[in-house]
């Protein structure tokens, strides 16, 4: 599905050059559920923002479904974002001056869903996630963890075929927690929906088969998830 | 050290009343270690804020450090917070075009620390948190757990008598997890800080001496701590 080749990703302030991301390589085949974990600034939430074309590498090649995104230009990769990536952000980013239903409808929009698919799937969801009561509230009168569930609700609701989550469930209880990792395990399993979550919780690391381990922007190594 | 009457608090929106806090009692004596545990929604953060004088509550009394802040205007609200309070928000609010530096500086300036003691302060605990090569980044910059740690040594600068931690560990790895709590537990016991922290983690409500479990909006149970 996805491959990166010697991504570099450096910062420049001024004269100092920050490396956040070195020599990373990676492969994800389809239908796969890998994640990512490592200590705070090594370069997880970077990796992933690259591997989502929401971001550059500043060296090294990403191929996505066979095709060189390092030299698209930012149209083609928003557009193959939108067609085939959802993505759960580690701080949400909700649109504050949209509704939860109209945030939730976001990616709907853009698949060109017709109108009657889009009330039932946001429907379907809202439903699911127990947040009807919230639909026309604004992400300021939600509280954190109904945010949390807003932005994941918000990533699969276009069905997209990678679902790349920067710390879904760091503010949920532990049964709310549960909720969502078995959300993505059918869907990996039944869909073949690929997986990449960056995850700091062994527990959630375990509903994957494979964790890459991040250290000062480097694959430090890779562990295969023994199932019981 | 602060009590709370049968605090309710509702949100209007139109002609819908939503009871987020409803005949909440609550004492926490000084030097006491408490914890806030519930499900998402049930009313933690709207809880703290108000122990925190950033909200107020519509019904019932508070009493901090003797006084009734319920009958206060915001100014007084405003001084006993910069005063006696350090608050770790759910959602960092960090000042985004402050720099690391001066985010941790601006506690210092409201309680009017001179110049030679702020730059200490501020050095020391850059150090402790090992942030000091972020000292004059923007939070935007910054990683999530990065600017949690800032969130958390903001609160802490001002050696406030009182901590309010809302979800002070979401977004950071078990040991530097561990990390923060140890910090909390040695300003608790050596210097008798009163800590009241909200969390959905089994393993950080041990710290602590008590467990108030909220469930929509009540205080369903109260439980203590069992050392071994
Ligand atoms: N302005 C508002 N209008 C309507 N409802 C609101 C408003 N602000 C907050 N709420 C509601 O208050 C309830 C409690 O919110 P609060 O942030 O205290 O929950 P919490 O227990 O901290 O949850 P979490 O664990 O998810 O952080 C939520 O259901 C939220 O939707
Ligand atoms: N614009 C920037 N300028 C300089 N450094 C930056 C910039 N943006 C990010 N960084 C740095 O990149 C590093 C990696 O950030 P990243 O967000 O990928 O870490 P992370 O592994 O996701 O950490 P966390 O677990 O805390 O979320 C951090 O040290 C951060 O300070
Ligand atoms: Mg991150
Ligand atoms: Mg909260």
């Amino acid at each position: 599905m996805l491959e990166l080749k010697n991504i570099e990703r450096f910062y420049q302030n001024g004269a100092l050059k920050t490396y956040v991301l070195r020599y990373v390589n990676a492969h994800v085949a389809e239908g796969e559920f890998v994640s990512i974990m490592g200590p705070s600034g090594s370069g997880k939430s970077t990796l992933l923002h690259i591997m989502g074309m929401l971001d550059e590498a500043t060296e090294g090649e990403y191929w996505f479904l066979g095709e060189a995104v390092h030299k698209f230009k930012e149209r083609r990769r928003t557009e193959l974002y939108q067609q085939y990536i959802g993505f759960v952000f580690q701080a949400y980013h909700l649109i504050d001056d949209l509704t939860v239903y109209e945030n939730l409808e976001t990616p709907l929009l853009y698949k060109k869903v017709p109108s009657a698919e889009r009330k039932s799937r946001i429907a379907d969801v809202l439903d699911r996630f127990n947040i009807v009561a919230k639909k026309d509230l604004f992400p300021s009168q939600l509280s954190g963890g109904q945010q949390q569930l807003v932005g994941v609700a918000r990533a699969l609701i276009g069905r997209p075929k990678l679902i790349l989550a920067d710390e879904p469930t760091g503010n949920l209880q532990s049964p709310q927690a549960k909720e969502i990792m078995e959300i993505f395990q059918k869907l990996n399993e039944e869909d073949g929906v690929t997986i990449i979550q960056v995850t700091h919780s062994e527990a959630n690391a375990r509903y994957g088969q494979r964790i890459l381990h991040l250290s000062d922007g480097r694959v430090e190594r890779e562990e295969l998830v023994k199932k019981q």
